[in-house]
């Protein structure tokens, strides 16, 4: 452990409590993508199957429940909640998200380190949560109007994998720990976010309203 | 490797 990842799942953590905030109290999930969050219950759920394999962790184990309670709450709010379900934009949330899923089981078939069910799957989630931010980030480009918990919603969930970054970069040097899949998948996956940190930092220093060309 | 199967991050 050290300060980066601590960082990093605390940041993760609070991107989630942000949204969890914005949902409860505006009664709202404008502008949140149902697919990326349908994404991200798929991701945990094929990641933390090792609930059931692996010894209990006091750190890792009470953030793998919340990480799942709190993508399937999120996804109830947004299909069932009979006010929230009413404020989500389905017709500019666009993005073609199943045509996600095959390619990264398909990547995770051949490229995993060990060819195991429980391998596998936990090799898919990488990959997927490398890419579940995309619908996310066109139903932004198409909004006109972001809300600032939407904003830093996003932001806090692309941070959290940059963080990550500086983890793997210390773990390599200090810890001699080399781990290329999650490397190369939390690369890409921070990759995507570059366009908005640009845009999110540039509004925040102009003291403008985000908004996505 | 061994190594690589331990995936001690979230």
């Amino acid at each position: 452990m050290n300060a980066f990842r601590l960082l990093a799942d605390l940041t993760h953590l609070l991107s989630i409590i942000i949204l969890l905030v914005k949902i409860r109290t505006t009664k709202s999930c404008a502008g949140i993508s149902l697919k990326t969050q349908d994404l991200y219950v798929l991701v945990f759920i094929s990641r933390y199957l090792d609930l059931f394999t692996r010894p209990l962790s006091l750190y890792n184990t009470p953030f793998k429940l919340v990480f799942l309670a709190t993508s399937i709450t999120i996804v109830y709010y947004m299909r069932y909640h009979k006010v929230v379900k009413q404020t989500y934009n389905k017709d500019s949330d666009t993005f073609k998200h199943y045509f996600l899923i095959l390619p990264c089981a398909v990547l995770a078939f051949f490229i995993n380190p060990k060819f195991t069910f429980i391998e596998v799957l936990w090799s898919f989630s990488i990959y997927l949560e490398a890419v579940a931010i995309l619908p996310q980030l066109v139903l932004l480009q198409s909004s006109s109007n972001i809300d600032n918990l939407t904003g830093n919603y996003v932001f806090m969930l692309g941070a959290y994998r940059a963080l990550y970054l500086l983890n793997w970069i210390y773990r390599f040097f200090a810890e001699d720990v080399v781990r290329w899949i999650p490397w190369i998948a939390g690369l890409v996956q921070t990759a995507l976010y570059a366009d908005f940190f640009y845009y999110y930092i540039k509004s925040w220093r102009n003291n403008e309203r985000l908004k996505l060309p | 490797s061994a190594e690589a199967l331990k995936h001690d991050e979230l």
